[in-house]
């Protein structure tokens, strides 16, 4: 789960 | 969720509610960058699009709404304020704006190959929305500077944003050390944006707390 991990912050 | 990013988030959130005060109880928004709030709002409206098409948790939904109706609201009253002496919010928003624009066309994580232009451009906007809030205070910063009577709540509402900044990196060091997790758009422009505000922090240490009664 290195790339293109989901954008979960804000 | 880990406690940095949690501390990040309150202290995000305590500073809207410190700006609301200041702007309600003093019934005045001297001292208030409006160009500054301005851009904090086209951030939160450009990163949160995904709002229509991603749900991750209610804590984030509600997080985005408050942010961008705070803000919204936020900008609205200092808008509208009469009193408001603008004369010192000069700085030229444009060589913020575009730049932020154009280096998000080209430094983006849109992969072309999968998924619809529409996903695409808002890749784009999330990555303006970063580079634009790394800079987005320095109105503010400017009118702190040649402001003499700044109020302690506006400094506060700053320093609110600075510990949620700081609070964010450590979150990053954290997520990436434990879950590989690594935005490097949002980390480079999230350590310049912190850069800006060890600037505020030394006007803060100066203008504040040596003031504070002993």
């Amino acid at each position: 789960a290195s790339k293109a991990a989901a954008k979960d912050e804000l | 969720m880990n406690i940095f990013r949690f501390v990040g988030d309150m202290s995000h959130l305590a500073s809207f509610f410190l700006l609301l005060a200041k702007l309600i109880y003093t019934k005045s928004s001297t001292g208030v960058s409006l160009k500054t709030q301005a851009l904090y709002l086209t951030v939160f409206v450009c990163r949160y699009l995904d709002l229509l098409v991603a749900f991750v948790s209610w804590y984030n939904e509600l997080m985005k709404i408050f942010f961008i109706a705070a803000s919204a609201y936020i900008v609205y009253v200092v808008a509208t304020s009469t009193r408001n002496s603008n004369a010192s919010d000069t700085y030229r928003v444009e060589f913020l704006v575009i730049p932020a624009l154009v280096l998000a066309c080209f430094v983006n994580e849109t992969h072309w190959s999968k998924g619809g232009w529409s996903l695409n451009v808002m890749e784009i906007l999330w990555a303006f929305s970063i580079y634009l809030e790394a800079v987005a205070v320095l109105p503010q910063l400017k009118m702190l500077h040649q402001l003499e009577d700044t109020t302690n709540i506006t400094m506060h509402y700053m320093a609110s944003l600075g510990i949620y900044r700081a609070f964010y990196l450590l979150n990053w060091v954290y997520r990436l050390y434990y879950e590989g997790y690594w935005h490097p758009i949002a980390v480079v422009a999230g350590i310049v944006q912190t850069l800006l505000y060890a600037d505020f922090f030394i006007l803060y240490y100066q203008s504040v707390l040596l003031r504070l009664p002993s």
